[in-house]
């Protein structure tokens, strides 16, 4: 179950950067 | 066709699968050409939830008995460190020049990696899992095996006694990996034989109760019928658990053997 937490954070981390990522370009174009 | 053949890694991955490939569309497409903002808070947060997780995979692995999770998990928790790495070094290099195209590049692999390491680490988990249940479903074949010994009604009440807890766990496990599958024919598969297990148990207990009536009678007439009926009920069983054995071990990765 920690396993899964954990994953589920790295998972909501990750979209959550790239995400700023890729609309901060999409703004601009 | 479903990308991730468990609900719950489809719940996990698929929304940031589907962020980092519209991050690789748009740097395929080259309109990341703009300035990239400060990334240095998600990046931080990203390694926040990798430290995290190593711990916990670490304890995992130190506390599994499972001598394949503890062979392969460590190369998917090092999988995920390395690809954080890469966002650290991608979230330095924007900073100093939000124009870097080496950094987007980092940017891109760290994110394609965190999504690679993070989906085999949790296949790992997830077959652990279910060699757990096919543990369960090798000890009913154990019990299947000594069916064609038992002669004595003693015998028969504790072969009942033995099977039947094996019997309920199996059953209770297999119908709940079956609903968290995406993959429609391998949970209908997993239906069918389950149900075939339900309903030919009652029919092996009965037929191994007539085999031992025949035989404790003086003429022993029909007992060889009656054996040859137990056996059949016996292959009929095992080969349904053989199946679901081998339907479980089936991801979506599998698909060949459908076309």
């Amino acid at each position: 179950e920690l396993i899964l937490e954990s994953c589920q954070s790295i998972a909501a981390a990750t979209s959550a950067l790239v995400k700023a990522a890729s609309s901060a370009q999409r703004e601009l174009v | 066709m479903p990308v991730f053949h468990t609900k719950t890694i489809e719940s996990i991955l698929e929304p940031v699968a589907h962020q980092v490939s519209r991050l690789v569309i748009l740097h395929e497409e080259a309109e990341d050409g703009n300035a990239m903002p400060n990334l240095e808070r998600p990046v931080q947060a990203v390694s926040r939830a990798v430290s995290n997780l190593v711990k916990v995979g670490r304890e995992t692995i130190n506390s599994s008995d499972d001598p394949i999770l503890r062979q392969d998990m460590p190369a998917s928790l090092v999988r995920v460190e390395q690809a954080s790495r890469l966002l650290e070094e991608a979230s330095s290099m924007l900073k100093a020049d939000p124009y870097s195209q080496p950094a987007r590049g980092k940017l891109i692999d760290g994110s394609r990696g965190i999504l690679q390491g993070t989906s085999s680490l949790l296949l790992c988990f997830d077959e652990s899992e279910v060699r757990k249940i096919i543990v369960e479903c090798k000890r009913v074949l154990d019990y299947l095996a000594v069916a064609e010994v038992i002669d004595t009604m003693e015998d028969l009440v504790q072969f009942v006694k033995d099977l039947s807890p094996c019997l309920t766990k199996v059953s209770r496990d297999v119908d709940a990996r079956e609903k968290e599958l995406t993959h429609q024919v391998h949970r209908e598969m997993l239906i069918r034989c389950l149900e075939q297990v339900k309903t030919l148990a009652p029919i092996l207990i009965c037929s191994m109760k007539i085999y031992i009536q025949l035989t404790s009678h003086p003429n022993n007439k029909g007992s060889g019928e009656a054996a040859e009926n137990r056996n059949y009920l016996v292959g009929r069983m095992g080969d349904e658990i053989t199946e679901i054995i081998r339907v479980l071990q089936l991801t979506t990765y599998d698909e060949d053997e459908w076309d």
